[in-house]
């Protein structure tokens, strides 16, 4: 699964999901991708969302609304990210990852796998990583 | 407002080649950005950027997605707008290189929110997009996932690569 989420110079924000699914899958499987609040979020109100993981427990938590949900209620898209990974991982049993920037340009990449590639571009710094932890800069 | 591009490429517990993974990411955020330097919407950057990440065969979304049961490719795409919150979404479509384009177009073109299987293929030749061949979309790396699960009915490895998309 690939995502992305934009904040532009106008303050709109969008989020775009895309996914080839699970190896094997039955045809006709659908995972959380194409399910606006699943796969995928975006409010300029609040802010921007893009998921990727094991796609049933996204679904089951609405992960990319969960996510915006928390900030609605206060939380800075960090500690968005992390407490409702923590609660796919806990009531569900899910793992995957999210990446979400604020209506005021706050971002985060977070995931409760091993692993998750991720890039940002902002105020003419690239940064990257893909272990938790890692995050590298490049000025651009 | 200073523009922010963020993306992924999905999160697993193994990366088929990390430093690779890590370049394309790099690659498609800057897409973006370029898309939002040239005076491009927080939209259209977000497409840019997937469309660029669909088009690396090195992960599992467009070219290089993962095959199904019948070594297919069926692939999801979702798009969100978040000035209006109009969005667009495909399931389950077949043959076209990006179905994170046909997305946008579900969204801008029709009154629905999402188009699934031999839908969305009907509506993305009527919207003039080229339909590709089963082949150009699987990867040699995929076919090699697929064999190596081909004893196992969907489901049944319980390990997380196998459920993550």
């Amino acid at each position: 699964t690939v995502g992305a989420v934009v904040l532009d110079s106008k303050g709109d924000l969008a989020s775009a999901t895309s996914t080839g699914g699970i190896v094997k899958k039955m045809v006709g499987r659908v995972g959380d991708t194409p399910m606006i609040g699943c796969g995928g979020f975006a409010d300029n109100l609040v802010g921007a969302a893009s998921a990727t993981g094991h796609g049933e427990a996204i679904m089951k938590v609405t992960l990319s609304r969960l996510v915006i949900f928390h900030m609605e209620q206060g939380m800075s898209p960090s500690q968005a990210a992390d407490t409702a990974l923590e609660y796919m991982n806990t009531r569900v049993k899910g793992k995957g990852g999210i990446i979400v920037i604020s209506k005021s340009g706050e971002w985060t990449a977070k995931c409760n796998t091993k692993r998750m590639a991720w890039a940002t571009v902002k105020d003419g710094i690239l940064h990257y990583g893909s272990q938790h932890g890692e995050h590298n800069t490049k000025p651009l | 407002m200073v523009p922010v591009v963020v993306v992924h490429g999905g999160a697993g517990t193994a990366l088929t080649c990390e430093e690779l993974c890590k370049l394309g990411v790099q690659e498609a955020a800057l897409a973006g950005y370029h898309v939002l330097q040239q005076g491009g919407s927080a939209l259209d950057a977000a497409e840019a950027a997937v469309i660029h990440l669909e088009n690396n065969p090195i992960y599992n979304a467009g070219c290089g997605s993962a095959l199904n049961e019948l070594k297919d490719v069926e692939m999801d795409a979702l798009i969100v707008d978040g000035r209006t919150l109009d969005c667009g979404a495909v399931a389950a479509v077949r043959r076209i290189a990006n179905p994170i384009t046909l997305s946008r177009l579900v969204m801008e073109k029709t009154n629905h929110v999402c188009l699934a299987g031999e839908g969305a293929s009907k509506f993305a030749k009527a919207m003039g997009i080229k339909e590709v061949s089963e082949e150009s979309l699987r990867t040699e790396y995929s076919i090699k996932m697929w064999e190596k699960t081909r004893h196992f009915n969907e489901g049944s490895d319980q390990s997380e690569e196998s459920k993550s998309g």
